[in-house]
């Protein structure tokens, strides 16, 4: 299990000159992640609350397969508010790289990260920019989005990694991937650029080390879990989640309303358009009241474990 | 020892038992049933 | 002004020899170092200003080594010699203990004891200096007033694994848990701090016992809902109505959150936690004490 721990220096450098990547935008499809740098990242959004954190990551490639060993933050913040944020870490990011190879740490940089508290896991338009950038001079790169609030409220974490397509290029279909809510103040700039771009499918992997230690921690983790609850950490992102599914209830039925007056005209197309726009408001509605359910199943489980027993 | 701290240990059920944590339970209780409601 | 500069130099240097710290002192801050008529280098103006500090700290004399500290504030931004800069810094912090400006004398005792460098000029850094900075550290840490800032010192000094050597840590370790500290531990605690750390206050108490009061008042509100001030002031070891008025002032000042029912003399502490999280973490004790088992 510990091989993927070793870097081949030569088989990378051979990697870098063929650059398979180059004429096929589509070549990569897969990312792993060690256990090591997840952990670090998550750790890292978690502490930027609801401002916008940036991260680079090093590791290798193989194959199709970007693999991630280590990550490490940048001192930026407010990445979704400033055009291309890394340039202001660019001498920070060197400093950080070639004292890295002198301790023997031979990997590269193969992507960034960066966290959208609350609004889900895709890249805006302003991600778009930077990874094109990225994918034209520092390729082979990837972006990876990790929202640090769902995580919490979902109890896993909320992860995406992504490529761009080269300008121009028209992808062929996508097929859906996992439905995500976008908050109506985001969902302009979501639709706008989810064509641009590709999803990644992403897997973890440990060394026997990590092994050792997350089990030791094991202790610590059942505890956690008994003692949490989800429905009080994620108050106000679900009062967030509530007032935005109101707005767009309230979108949805001024078009309707405004729709009414002409519906005999309106083509079979616009009102099936209609329905998935309430489709989706209602999946948003009925995905709340499932998390909450799953705290308040929690909160009871606890209750009847630790206070029903009468002294 | 262990039955002393394993009798400590029951001792210490139920975890809290004050009025305000009651009402505070109750009251998170119905704000989730709440949301439910509204959701469906 | 070069021959009496010359005289005055050496005179100091006698009394140095015959550790006249304070003459010695007072001979050389009678250099003028200000002095228009002769091109003084800001080295030179440093170094006096650093010996004369030294010479008065020898006396514990913290006032007049203040004012001298201070003129090298402004001087030391400039220096690059290491041995002034690193001599400026063990003097600064030694100067903020004695004035009881422990918050932060703290923390520029915990800046030295982290110096990666174990030579300055043929000045040897050894390793039993940087743990009596060290320990030098938490005792101020410890007497310095109970709040945010001091917690977030404390948690410092507590995760900085040197301290588990020290032999002060068993009293770091209780302060940074809050938990109470008997009056055993308190007194070998005592038998180490300097004479300054030991004077009386106005109220008639050390800064010492303050400081352990006031602990032990927060650890106390920790763990009972409320008390008498007959059985606080047992616990405490000072006689009730003290304990009364120290518990009312750290009210007021938002130091601790309870209220005093002065008519049954008891004090009911409050806790700000929501009553679900308190819920959580005593599920987070007792699946401990359940792991432990």
């Amino acid at each position: 299990t510990d091989a993927i721990y070793f870097y081949d220096e030569a088989g990378q450098a051979q990697v870098q000159q063929e650059k398979p990547w180059a004429n096929d935008p589509h070549f990569f499809h897969k990312v792993r992640i060690s256990a090591l740098a997840l952990l670090k990242m998550v750790a890292h959004a978690r502490s930027g609350g609801t401002i916008e954190i940036m991260g680079v990551m090093q590791g290798k490639i193989d194959g199709d397969t970007f693999i991630v060993m280590d990550a490490y933050a940048l001192p930026v913040e407010g990445t979704e508010t400033r055009v291309n944020a890394q340039a202001d870490a660019y001498e920070y990011m060197v400093d950080y790289s070639q004292t890295n190879k002198q301790t023997g740490r031979l990997e590269n940089l193969v992507g960034w990260y960066h966290s959208h508290p609350g609004y889900g896991c895709w890249l805006s338009g302003i991600d778009v920019s930077t990874q094109m950038l990225n994918q034209q001079y520092q390729d082979p790169f990837f972006a990876l989005v990790i929202d640090p609030t769902r995580t919490v409220s979902a109890g896993k974490v909320d992860i995406g990694a992504f490529r761009t397509y080269r300008q121009g290029y028209k992808p062929p279909d996508e097929p859906l991937s996992e439905y995500q809510t976008i908050p109506l103040n985001k969902i302009e700039d979501f639709g706008v650029h989810c064509k641009q771009y590709y999803s990644l499918d992403i897997t973890y992997f440990k060394s026997s080390l990590d092994c050792h230690l997350l089990d030791l921690l094991w202790n610590k983790y059942w505890v956690n879990t008994l003692s949490s609850n989800p429905l009080l950490g994620s108050r106000d992102y679900v009062s967030g989640q509530i007032s935005d599914l109101a707005e767009k209830l309230e979108q949805a039925e001024n078009q309707m309303a405004h729709l009414r007056l002409g519906s005999f005209l309106m083509p079979s197309h616009r009102k099936k358009d209609e329905e998935s726009q309430l489709t989706k408001i209602t999946r948003d509605s009925s995905k709340i009241a499932v998390e909450q359910v799953h705290g308040l199943m929690s909160q009871v489980i606890k209750d009847s474990l630790f206070n029903s027993v009468c002294p | 020892s262990l039955l002393r701290q394993v009798s400590s240990l029951l001792r210490r059920l139920p975890v809290i038992d004050s009025e305000k944590f009651r009402d505070d339970f109750l009251m998170e209780f119905n704000d989730t049933l709440l949301i439910t409601y509204l959701a469906m | 002004e070069e021959q009496v500069l010359v005289i005055r130099e050496k005179l100091a240097e006698l009394y140095e020899s015959e550790e006249q710290w304070s003459k010695a002192a007072q001979m050389l801050s009678g250099i003028d170092l200000d002095s228009g008529i002769r091109m003084v280098d800001e080295k030179y103006r440093l170094t006096k200003c650093i010996q004369v500090a030294r010479l008065y700290l020898e006396d514990d004399d913290a006032v007049n080594a203040e004012a001298f500290i201070n003129k090298a504030s402004f001087l030391v931004t400039n220096s690059s010699h290491e041995v002034l800069i690193w001599q400026y810094k063990v003097y600064y912090a030694r100067i903020l203990d004695l004035k009881r400006k422990f918050q932060e004398a703290a923390l520029r005792y915990y800046e030295i004891s982290q110096i990666e460098k174990r030579q300055i000029g043929d000045e040897e850094i050894d390793e039993a200096g940087l743990e009596q900075a060290l320990t030098a550290a938490v005792t101020c840490t410890i007497l310095a007033a109970a709040g945010p800032q001091r917690s977030r010192v404390l948690a410092t000094l507590y995760k900085d694994e040197r301290c588990s050597k020290l032999k002060i840590y068993p009293i770091l370790q209780k302060v940074y848990l809050e938990r109470i500290l008997r009056k055993p531990e308190i007194d070998a605690f005592s038998e180490e701090l300097k004479a300054h750390q030991k004077a009386l206050l106005p109220d008639n108490f050390t800064v010492l016992d303050r400081a352990m009061i006031e602990h032990n008042l927060l650890s106390a509100s920790k763990l009972y809902t409320n008390i008498s001030f007959e059985e606080l002031g047992a616990l405490l070891g000072i006689d009730p109505q003290k304990a009364e008025k120290i518990a009312a002032r750290m009210i007021c000042e938002d130091r601790m959150m309870g209220s005093i029912d002065q008519v049954e003399s008891i004090i009911h502490f409050e806790d700000d936690t929501e009553e679900l999280q308190q819920w959580d973490q005593q599920i987070v004790g007792l699946c401990q004490a359940l792991n432990d088992i």
